[in-house]
């Protein structure tokens, strides 16, 4: 029988590491609320 | 190696801020009828090089009504938005701005306005007065007792109407119609045009006087009716410093 390698397992190796803290910049629009959304 | 890209234009940056100052004074400038609106967020921001110096930007903004009537000439910054249980109206424009060396100037503009569901402020406030028709006739009575009343008791000169800005209707726990309404000042004192009220005219624009009331008329569990008006003065029409108009304007649909 072929053992079959858990895919969460394959891909937890093949991720790249991203460094601790990393968020992507938030996007440029819509811009901020100043009073309140209706 | 050609000099990347600059970045887009994020809609909080402060150039994009910049642009829509200019755009939401043009806006005002250009309005002759109900309130001065203010920015509430930059939808979005599209910058095209056209040269040197010289860009074509799209703005798409969302602005909120005020409590000052367009004639009102205090400064936009010192007009206070409408909150939402006062039953919000929001205004959606698009600009098209030019900016050349530095100084932005409107190309064209185009908003509609609408008013905030009925069914969200009374999620939030079961009794808050809600926006009626101008043309309603409760609204309609009430403005014209509001006017006489406070034309019959003023010292001062005899004020007709110009519009009617706003109207709201509540229902309970009493019956309450609550009208704003913009007023100019005659000719006339109210003496006077206690006996020829035809003769009463509107000043020339020259000596123009404008005024804003209030008045709210309680009809039910019993009969109340209050009114205010204040009149702003003489005011020297002076084009804003800090805005240029293009004479290509196509104005604001």
């Amino acid at each position: 029988s072929v053992a079959k390698r858990a895919v969460a397992e394959a891909a937890q190796h093949d991720k790249v590491p991203r460094p601790v803290g990393f968020l992507p910049p938030p996007p440029p629009c819509p811009g901020k609320i100043r009073h309140f959304k209706i | 190696v050609p000099a990347a890209a600059p970045a887009p234009l994020g809609c909080d940056d402060p150039e994009s801020e910049a642009a829509a100052d200019v755009a939401v004074s043009y806006i005002n400038g250009q309005s002759h009828h109900g309130y001065k609106f203010a920015l509430n967020r930059i939808e979005n921001i599209r910058v095209i090089p056209q040269g040197l110096n010289n860009d074509i930007i799209f703005l798409e903004l969302d602005l909120l009504e005020t409590s000052c009537h367009i004639l009102n000439p205090t400064p936009l910054v010192n007009c206070s938005v409408r909150s939402f249980t006062e039953h919000a109206v929001e205004g959606d424009c698009d600009v098209k701005l030019q900016k050349v060396d530095g100084v932005f100037s409107v190309l064209a503009s185009k908003c509609n306005s609408h008013a905030d569901s009925s069914e969200d402020i009374i999620q939030l406030c079961p009794d808050c007065p809600l926006l009626a028709s101008l043309n309603n006739t409760e609204v309609l009575t009430t403005v014209t007792a509001a006017l006489n009343a406070y034309n019959s008791k003023t010292a001062g000169a005899y004020l007709r109407l110009l519009e009617v800005g706003r109207a709201k209707i509540q229902y309970e726990p009493v019956h309450n119609v609550i009208v704003e309404f913009a007023v100019a000042a005659t000719n006339c004192s109210a003496e006077e045009a206690k006996d020829n009220v035809e003769a009463c005219q509107l000043l020339p624009d020259d000596q123009s006087n404008f005024g804003f009331c209030t008045a709210t008329m309680v009809t039910r569990p019993s009969q109340d009716l209050r009114a205010d008006c204040k009149l702003y003065g003489h005011q020297v029409p002076t084009p804003d410093p800090g805005v240029t108009y293009s004479q290509a304007g196509q104005g604001t649909s």
